[in-house]
């Protein structure tokens, strides 16, 4: 609140993810799962549809976002996602599609937020920290992957993985320049 | 299907 410079979070990154949860909770009123599982959900949908509201609606937020770099053009994203899903998915269902297309499109949703950081280069440490703990998150789920497939038999799921997979190395030279200026106690900088 | 299997995962 204090900090009311968002210039350096993309509003894009920002609704992406708000279509991420919308499209893979569907099923959070039909099937429980068990508390944590729906607290979570009930989490993740309210605080990215807040951020949103909040970025779109406050003015002294709207006044300060970076509108004219964060261009990156949602459809871009979420039209390949979409065909992809409807191409390769385990279940031609409705729930299963839209499941499969929020798995695909949570890969790419934080490249409008990596461009915006190389446009505007100066990231505060706010932003920084936030963007670097979205990238851990999914790569965390890898070594539970890892986990699960060494323990339990039959645990194997291509589409989770390969996206997860792709979504950690999108991050990758965010989290070498990240982890360098961290190292070396220095101002992260991207190169342009 | 990988939506029911997966269903306990965020």
């Amino acid at each position: 609140r204090k900090n009311t410079n968002k210039r350096g979070v993309s509003l894009k990154t920002q609704e992406l993810y708000a279509l991420v949860f919308a499209t893979r909770y569907l099923d959070m009123f039909t099937d429980f799962i068990s508390l944590y599982n729906t607290v979570m959900k009930l989490i993740f949908l309210s605080s990215s549809f807040s951020i949103v509201w909040y970025m779109r609606r406050h003015k002294l937020v709207r006044r300060s976002y970076d509108k004219d770099h964060d261009t990156f053009r949602h459809q871009f994203l979420v039209l390949p996602c979409l065909i992809l899903a409807l191409l390769i998915h385990e279940q031609f269902t409705f729930k299963e599609v839209m499941w499969t297309f929020s798995i695909y499109l949570e890969a790419v949703a934080i490249l409008p937020q990596l461009v915006l950081l190389q446009r505007t280069r100066n990231i505060d440490n706010l932003t920084g920290q936030y963007v670097f703990f979205l990238g851990a998150y999914r790569s965390l789920y890898i070594l539970n992957w890892i986990y699960r497939y060494f323990t339990e038999p039959h645990y194997v799921h291509w589409i989770t993985w390969i996206s997860g997979f792709v979504q950690t190395l999108l991050y990758a030279d965010f989290f070498y320049y990240y982890l360098n200026s961290w190292k070396n106690n220095v101002k992260l900088t991207l190169p342009a | 299907p990988a939506s029911e299997s997966v269903k306990d995962e965020l």
